[in-house]
């Protein structure tokens, strides 16, 4: 079950899914049901690997640069290292 | 530089591979060029060789395909995920696929085979990504001449192969600047709409009051056609412009986009020829001057007038007592003159004329 109480303004939405694509394509975020605000623990825990790994601010939110960042041209492998 | 788990990779250093399909966008021979330099990139460096097959199976199948291509990891249409390649292994190990969706070519114009292949190869050799911003195995895409290597990118695979016992001399990028070092010197020092930017080698830091982390970036990924090095900044904040110089010229930044009608050259500014890089540049809102330290001296330009003031140059240790050394970079700050020299930046007022703190250079950098 979704546990959205508010919908989310369209671009959030867009951006959010965006967001869980990359982090499910590139830091092995599990598939599934997952609570749709960005608090979930998975979600939060997956956007700080990605910003420590880029170097950004490590927030565990969906701030404009860790978004600008997943939208830039990339290889396709995941950034998961040794 | 990263490796995959358990560092993979290829225990026979006579690696085989072979070109399954061609994309529309280069001739085949291009394509055929791109595989052959970006392999040869990592040949150079180690003691792998590569041998091309024209059927059969070879150690890294390369091909070139869209969305759904046949290994349940599709890719995405164009832009996003440009390739993505598998490490050392049997059956799909080592493959490298291209999307076909991306515009292809060899120069700058769209994504650079050759840059992304090298990049690919890597993974098809065993390097995971790097977290280094300046190197050929870091994720993001950015074009770049010149030799594609860094040393973190070499140190990686020689940790995996072993150097090449018949080294050709090559020239690897230096590694991005790490910005605790305790000798970090800058290069360049300006404001960028209430950011700080600050430039070092290939790389600028950028610096927001929200940011507590300085960002790290590409000079070129952000300006591609500024030089990799960038002399001295300073803003104009009246005209909403960043000026850049580099040698003998100068760009004109409106917020991130270059302003047309440059490069434009230093001695427009009314600097004589002789002079052929300035040190430092930095634009005191209070006055509507900018003043260009080169060398022991300094010149002032009237922005209003759109000239230099005349009298000038000056002797910087004359007009700016305590400042006897040359300065790498400078900025201003509510009655403050900051000067950059090496490790050291000398906290300088305006007002009583004088050096009233030294800090570290890198303090600005949370250091």
């Amino acid at each position: 079950a979704h546990s959205s109480t508010l919908p989310l303004p369209s671009e959030n939405r867009d951006n959010y899914l965006l967001a869980e694509k990359y982090l499910r394509r590139l830091y092995g975020l599990p598939a599934g049901l997952q609570g749709r605000h960005s608090s979930s623990s998975a979600f939060q825990t997956k956007i700080k690997e990605m910003q420590r790994f880029f170097n950004l601010k490590v927030t565990g939110n969906l701030d404009d640069n860790t978004l600008e960042l997943m939208k830039q041209a990339r290889c396709g492998v995941p950034d998961i290292g040794e | 530089y990263n490796h995959f788990p358990r560092h993979l990779k290829w225990q026979n250093n006579n690696v085989t591979f072979r070109i399954l399909n061609y994309t529309p966008d280069l001739k085949k021979a291009d394509v055929d060029r791109a595989i052959r330099n970006a392999l040869n990139v990592w040949a150079d460096v180690t003691p792998l060789t590569f041998k091309k097959l024209h059927h059969g199976n070879a150690d890294i199948m390369i091909s070139f395909g869209s969305k759904e291509h046949g290994d349940y990891n599709p890719f995405d249409g164009p832009n996003g995920l440009l390739a993505h390649a598998y490490p050392p292994g049997q059956g799909i190990g080592g493959d490298t696929h291209f999307d076909e969706d991306e515009q292809w070519t060899k120069d700058s114009s769209a994504y650079n085979l050759f840059i992304v292949a090298a990049h690919e190869l890597g993974h098809a050799l065993g390097m995971s990504h790097s977290s280094d911003p300046g190197a050929l195995m870091y994720p993001v895409y950015s074009y770049a001449t010149g030799y594609p290597l860094t040393e973190d990118d070499i140190e990686g695979i020689q940790a995996l192969y072993g150097p090449n016992p018949n080294a050709r001399k090559v020239k690897p990028k230096p590694d991005a600047p790490n910005k605790c070092d305790p000798k970090l010197t800058f290069d360049a020092v300006t404001e960028l709409r209430g950011e700080t930017i600050i430039f070092k080698d290939r790389f600028y830091w950028r610096l927001h009051p929200q940011m507590p982390e300085p960002e790290q970036t590409l000079i070129k990924s952000t300006w591609p056609s500024i030089p990799n090095k960038v002399d001295a900044a300073y803003e104009n904040p009246e005209k909403d412009l960043v000026i850049i110089f580099s040698g003998i010229r100068m760009w004109a930044l409106n917020g991130y986009n270059l302003v047309d009608g440059y490069p434009k050259y230093i001695h427009k500014l009314g600097l004589p020829k002789s002079i052929r890089k300035i040190d430092a540049a930095v634009h005191i809102k209070d006055t509507g001057k900018t003043l260009l330290f080169t060398d022991e001296d300094y010149w002032s330009y009237d922005e209003a007038a759109g000239s230099m003031d005349s009298g000038y140059p000056r002797s910087i240790e004359d007009d700016f007592p305590g400042m006897d050394d040359e300065i790498d970079a400078a900025a201003y700050h509510y009655g403050y003159l900051y000067f950059f020299h090496e490790h050291i930046q000398y906290e300088y007022s305006y007002t009583s004329r004088k050096v009233i703190r030294i800090l570290r250079t890198n303090s600005i950098l949370n250091c």
